[in-house]
């Protein structure tokens, strides 16, 4: 679950960065 | 709206997780450099200074919770114990050891682990040698810990004589050339 929880939470803000750059 | 507004909250939501509860819950897994890594993937992302930050909160809080401060006191008696026993001769077994302790409970092991090579210089070439089966979050985490012990005050960074380096300061550089060899 741990990693799972992880692994989201970086999609999510790898796609906060994209719409940034 | 606005993408900048947007990744500054993004950025709050995910200092806030790790704080609160991705690094906590690590300190109660049992060693999983698997979940280290994840976290890892996930802060490595971060600013030094955001990723800093969390370092230094990180277990300000386990009083709180019995079941951190139990597994934080297990791991620096089991560190202490462990680094007694290293040697050239065990140095692949206990070093692996090191390692697995360090998984878990990384602050914990490490500030034990630099505090006590403060002290004994004969420990730096063997717990140089165990450092070799760490992650990267935890490499990431020893140099927050160096960084720490550099700026803690209170302590004089030379000796009487005013000319050479206090002992732990000679140590602690010495580690850390030998470290980055």
């Amino acid at each position: 679950l741990l990693q799972k929880v992880c692994r989201v939470l970086r999609g999510y803000y790898l796609s906060a960065l994209e719409l940034v750059s | 709206g606005n993408p900048h507004l947007h990744l500054k909250e993004a950025r709050l939501r995910v200092e806030d997780a790790l704080g609160a509860c991705l690094l906590p819950s690590l300190q109660l897994v049992p060693a999983n450099p698997a979940v280290g890594q994840e976290i890892w993937e996930l802060m490595s992302l971060l600013p030094y200074e955001a990723r800093y930050h969390l370092y230094g909160e990180w277990e300000k809080d386990d009083d709180r919770y019995p079941m951190l401060l139990a597994a934080r006191q297990t791991a620096k008696l089991d560190t202490r114990r462990i680094l007694k026993r290293l040697a050239k001769e065990n140095l692949k077994q206990l070093g692996r050891m090191v390692a697995k302790l360090a998984h878990a409970n990384p602050m914990t092991v490490l500030r034990t682990i630099v505090h006590q090579i403060e002290a004994y210089r004969d420990m730096i070439t063997p717990v140089v040698d165990a450092f070799k089966y760490l992650t990267q979050l935890e490499y990431d985490i020893l140099e927050y810990v160096v960084i720490e012990r550099l700026a803690l005050g209170g302590r004089d960074k030379l000796k009487d004589d005013g000319l050479n380096l206090s002992d732990w300061l000679q140590s602690l550089a010495s580690f850390w050339g030998h470290l980055k060899q």
